[in-house]
């Protein structure tokens, strides 16, 4: 899965998520991709985030929708993120999934939960700030 | 100075990052930006789990999701279990522009992906079709079943939920001596 969340210089805000989704699926299946506030969210007033992973775990959270929310709320976008895997974690600690988080000033966070075989998330980043798209990591929680 | 504006995605996509960069700072707007990104990966197939050939179902197909917002207006456009088409976002975009719904599933939405101009064509590759033979070789494990028989995990289906098969003798005998026949 891509997902990706786009901040304009005026502040216009939008999201979106592209996948061919599990390996063996059951036919008929979808997951949390084309879910809005699932896969991917966007609201002008908060901010954005898109979320990556296991989507029949991740999408019963609404991810994106709730790092929004925190956002709204006045997180910080990594805190935002982290606080969505966390509420994730207290019913299902080995599932597998990220979350990138952008609020409308630009400030930009990401989170993942720890397994053994996933300790670190990587994402990508282009602002005015840089000259080219960033490959930043974080350490899964 | 203001980071903004911004791109940010999952995983290191390097090249739908750049694409999305270069629509928004050449006029087009976060939609178009999200859209030229997305659509990279959908090409490109980025680590298999976007586009075509990848991620074959049961049935070997590869299906595709896909989402777009506007966070100015709200407004969703987004497929599921797309069928033989390959922009899953530009349809989605389209399902955005030009509905008033929010999601589209299955064969209706390759129906009206087509009607928006889309190509109909196979999803498959000789690769995605190796994953399914393989994967049927091994008696179809990884498999997402549970509380079935055939066991599912050690054999592969058609499955059925254990109750049903002493429900469908009694329910064949009730019909036969109730209702005629033809």
């Amino acid at each position: 899965t891509i997902g990706m969340v786009v901040i304009h210089k005026t502040g216009r805000t939008a999201a979106g998520t592209s996948t061919n989704g599990l390996k063996y699926k059951i036919h008929g299946r979808v997951g949390d991709s084309p879910i809005p506030g699932a896969g991917a969210y966007a609201d002008d007033s908060a901010g954005a985030a898109a979320a990556t992973g296991d989507g029949d775990i991740l999408m019963r959270f609404l991810p994106s929708y709730q790092a929004v929310e925190y956002m709204r709320n006045g997180e910080d976008p990594n805190i935002a993120c982290q606080k969505v895997i966390s509420r994730i974690q207290k019913y299902f600690p080995d599932f597998f999934g990220a979350v990138i988080c952008a609020n409308v000033t630009g400030s930009y966070g990401a989170s993942c939960n720890k397994l053994p075989t996933f300790t670190q998330f990587t994402f990508m980043v282009y602002n005015s700030l840089k000259s080219q798209p960033t490959e930043e990591k974080v350490d899964c929680i | 100075t203001s980071p903004l504006p911004l791109v940010l995605n999952t995983w290191p996509f390097k090249n739908a990052t750049e694409a999305a960069w270069r629509m928004l700072t050449s006029g087009g707007s976060t939609l178009d930006a999200v859209e030229s990104g997305c659509t990279v990966c959908e090409k490109e197939q980025c680590d298999g789990t976007v586009g075509f050939g990848g991620s074959p179902d049961e049935f070997g197909e590869t299906t595709l999701d896909a989402m777009i917002m506007d966070g100015t207006t709200m407004n969703v456009g987004a497929v599921g279990g797309l069928r033989r088409i390959k922009n899953a976002i530009g349809v989605a975009r389209k399902v955005l522009e030009h509905t008033t719904h929010t999601l589209l599933v299955g064969e209706s939405a390759t129906k009206f992906a087509e009607s928006m101009g889309f190509t109909n064509e196979d999803l498959t590759t000789s690769s995605s079709r190796a994953l399914h033979s393989d994967w049927l070789a091994r008696s179809c494990q990884p498999n997402y079943w549970r509380n079935v028989i055939p066991d599912a995990s050690k054999y592969c289906g058609p499955y059925k939920p254990p109750s049903i098969l002493i429900q469908d003798d009694a329910t064949y005998k009730e019909t036969r001596n109730n209702y005629g026949h033809d």
